[in-house]
C-alpha cells in the first residue's frame, strides 16, 4: 500500500514539475512533510516562480495560487485521468499573458480529455474548440446557443 | 467516454426543456453576469450526484427547481436533468448491469485497470479489451454506444420532495450510480470539478486532506 | 441609540435602492429579520435582477454577489465616507459590460473620496484619472511607474 | 484627505525604498501578476494596524520583510512603511496632539460629527471647523498640511521581532493611532479597503455581522 501511493507520488511529482515550469515559467515540486511516513504527513507545493527565493504558499500572489492549483490539477489528470474536467471561471486570477498560457494547456491536454471551460476571458474563448453562447433575455430563461468560433470571420 | 449532451428541464435558470450538446476536446461556455453558465456545471454535479446541494449554491433541494414553474405552487412540479455519455469502443466492458438485487456481477476479483470486467455471468477473460460482449448484456445501451444518467426532483405543494436516479433509464441507487461513475474515474471527491471561485482551495487546503488526494488515486 | 440606528439604517437602505438599479439593473433594498428588534436581528440584502423574481442570496452568479456586495459598500459610503477606498480586483467576476457600469460608478463616487483601485480590466482602466504601473523584473524587486492615459494617444 | 504617498522599505517585494505617490479622485493600480500590486494594499493595513499578519498574506510578521534583505542573515532587518496624508483645511481640527501620559485632551464630551474637537486645553467651542489652531497645536504637521504614520518592524537574526508605531515622526501606542484614524472613519473592521478574493464575502457573511456594520456607524 505505501509502495502504490510512492509510485503515485512520484509519477503526479514529474508530471508537477514539468506542468508547473511550462505554466508559470519557474519551478516547483511536491513534498511531503515525512517521506518515511506517508500516511501521518502532509502534501506540501513548493513553488517557486523564476529567479526568486521559493515562497510560502500564503504569500503567493492571487495569479500565482491560481497557477500553482492548475499545474496540480494537471498533475493528478496526466496521471489518473477522468473522462472530463468542468472548469469555471479558473482563470478570473490571471492576467491576459498567464491565460493565455493556460488555454495553451488546456488545448493540449484536451487531447486526452473532454475540457468544458466557463470563461469571460477572450485568450481562453480563441484557443477553444468551440464556443457554447449562454444568455438570458430579461426575466426570461436562460438560452443556449452554439457558436463555433473557428467558422467565423474576424 | 466524453459527455454528448446534457438536458435540463425547470433546472434553476432553465425554464423548459433546454439541451446542451456537447463534443470532445475543449469547449468553452461563455455569455453575461448571471445568464446561467455556473447553472450547467450544478446540472452536472446534480445529476452525476456529485455534490449535496450547498455545492450547487442552493439552500436546500427544492431551490433547484424553476421558480416560474414553483411559482405557480398549484400540485407537484418537476426538475429533471439527463447527462449522456458517449463510449468508446474499448470502454463498453465498464458498463456493469445490475443483478436483480442491485449486486454488481464482476465484483468479485475484477481487474482494477477497468479493462476486462467480467459481465453478467460469463467467464470473461483478462483480455476482454476488444471483444464484443453479448447483445443482451449491451441491451440497456443505445447502439450508438451510449448511456445516460437522469435525476429527478420532484417537490410537492407542501414542500416535501423526492429525488430519483436512473441509469438509461432504470432506476437505481446513488450508490450504484456512483460505482458505475467510479468505473470512468468520475468520483464526488474529484478535481476534475472546479466551481467558480475555488481554484485557489487547493492552497488554502489542509496538507494532510492534499496528501489524501494521492491516496484516492493511488 | 435605537433611533440612531434606524436613522443610519434607513440612510444606507435608501442609498443602497438608488445604487443598486444603477450598477445592476434590477431592484434591491435592506431588510431587517425584526424591524420591532434591530439589535437581535440579522441585516439580509433582498436583490432581484430586474424581471426576476427574489433572489436568495446563496444562488446569485458571481457577477450578481459582487455588483450587490459593491452596492452595499457603496451605500455605506455615501452615508458616512471614509477618506479613501482600496479595491483589489473588486471586479474578477464581472462580465465587460458591468465592468464598465462599475467603473462609472467608482468615477462618481470618487468626487467625495479617493479610489485605489487594483485591476487587470480594461474599462476600469480607462475610467480612471491615472494608472499606476506595477512590474517586476526577473527576480527583481517590484518597480513602480506612473502612467497617466489621459496624456496618451490611442 | 487623501494619501499623498506610500514608502515602501524592504517590504515584501519591495526590496529598497520606493515611493509611491497617489492624488484624489480615481487611481489604478494595475501589471502583471505577481508584481506586486495587492503588496502595495498590504502597506497599507501594515503602516495603519489595520489587519494582523494573516490578512496581509504573511504568516508570521517577519515573512512581510523582503527576503532579499532577511536572507542575508547577518543581523537584525527592518522593513518600514510610511503612508502620508493630505488635509483638507477643516481637517486640520481633526489632528489630536497627545498629552505626556498619551491621553487625548478631547476626549470628555467632544462632538461626534468629527468637527469642533477641542485642542490641547484650549476651551474650544463647538463651531472650530474653520478656526485656525495655535500654531503650536499644529507643530508636528508640517506647513503642507500633511500628516504621517510610519510603522517600523525589526527582526532579529534569531527571529524575535518588534514592530513600533509613529505619528509625524513620534512614536505613539497602537491604540493611539486607531483613535486618530478613527477621527478620520478609517476603522480596522471598516469596508473601505477590500482585498483580492473578498468582494463576495459580505453576501456569504452572517446576517448579525452584517447589521452589525451599521451600529459601527450609527
Ligand atoms: N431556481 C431558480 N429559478 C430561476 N432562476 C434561478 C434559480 N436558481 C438560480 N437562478 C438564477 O440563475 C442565475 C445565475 O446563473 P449562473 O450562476 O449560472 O450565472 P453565470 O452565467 O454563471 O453568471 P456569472 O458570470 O456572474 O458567474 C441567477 O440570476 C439566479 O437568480
Ligand atoms: N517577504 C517577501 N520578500 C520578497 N517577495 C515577497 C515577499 N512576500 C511576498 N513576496 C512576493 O510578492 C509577490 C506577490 O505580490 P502581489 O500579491 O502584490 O502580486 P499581485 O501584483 O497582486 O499579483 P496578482 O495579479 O497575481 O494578484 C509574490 O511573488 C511573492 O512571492
Ligand atoms: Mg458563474
Ligand atoms: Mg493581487
Amino acid at each position: 500500500r505505501q509502495r502504490a501511493f510512492k509510485e503515485a507520488f512520484d509519477a503526479v511529482n514529474s508530471n508537477f514539475e514539468a506542468i508547473f515550469a511550462q505554466l508559470s515559467d519557474g519551478d516547483g515540486h511536491l513534498q511531503l512533510d515525512d517521506p518515511n511516513d506517508p500516511f501521518a504527513s502532509g502534501l506540501n507545493l513548493v513553488a517557486h516562480p523564476k529567479g526568486k527565493p521559493v515562497r510560502r504558499l500564503a504569500s503567493m500572489s492571487g495569479g500565482e495560487k491560481s497557477l500553482t492549483a492548475l499545474s496540480f490539477i494537471f498533475a493528478l489528470q496526466r496521471y489518473r485521468p477522468s473522462p472530463f474536467y468542468a472548469f469555471d471561471e479558473v482563470d478570473m486570477f490571471l492576467d491576459g499573458a498567464n491565460v493565455e498560457r493556460l488555454a495553451r494547456m488546456i488545448k493540449h491536454q484536451a487531447q486526452q480529455a473532454q475540457f468544458i471551460v466557463v470563461s469571460l476571458r477572450r485568450p481562453m474563448i480563441e484557443s477553444a474548440d468551440r464556443t457554447i453562447g449562454v444568455t438570458q433575455a430579461r426575466g426570461a430563461y436562460t438560452q443556449v446557443l452554439g457558436l463555433d468560433l473557428q467558422t467565423q470571420s474576424g | 467516454m466524453h459527455i454528448k449532451r446534457v438536458e435540463l428541464s425547470h433546472f434553476k435558470s432553465f425554464g423548459g426543456t433546454t439541451q446542451v450538446p456537447l463534443l470532445p476536446g475543449f469547449t468553452v461556455i461563455s455569455g453575461p453576469n448571471g445568464s446561467g453558465k455556473s447553472n450547467i456545471l450544478d446540472a452536472l454535479l446534480f445529476a452525476l450526484g456529485l455534490s449535496g446541494s450547498k455545492g450547487m449554491r442552493a439552500d436546500r433541494l427544492p431551490d433547484l427547481v424553476n421558480q416560474n414553474v414553483s411559482g405557480r405552487g398549484r400540485s407537484t412540479v418537476e426538475a429533471s436533468v439527463t447527462v449522456t455519455f458517449a463510449l468508446e469502443a474499448e470502454e463498453l466492458g465498464l458498463m456493469q448491469p445490475e443483478d436483480e438485487d442491485g449486486a454488481v456481477p464482476a465484483s468479485n476479483g475484477s481487474t482494477t485497470n477497468g479493462n476486462g470486467h467480467r459481465a453478467n455471468g460469463s467467464s470473461g477473460n483478462g483480455h476482454a479489451k476488444v471483444e464484443p460482449l453479448e447483445q443482451s448484456v449491451l441491451a440497456p445501451i443505445s447502439p450508438f454506444n451510449e448511456w445516460t444518467v437522469t435525476r429527478k426532483l420532484r417537490v410537492t405543494q407542501q414542500g416535501t420532495y423526492t429525488s430519483h436516479y436512473f441509469i438509461n433509464g432504470e432506476s437505481c441507487t446513488l450508490t450504484q450510480l456512483h460505482e458505475q461513475l467510479h468505473r470512468f474515474r468520475i468520483y464526488p471527491e474529484g478535481y476534475n470539478v472546479v466551481l467558480q471561485g475555488d481554484v485557489t482551495s487547493i492552497i488554502s487546503m489542509n496538507p494532510r486532506e492534499r496528501r489524501e488526494i494521492i491516496d484516492e488515486l493511488a
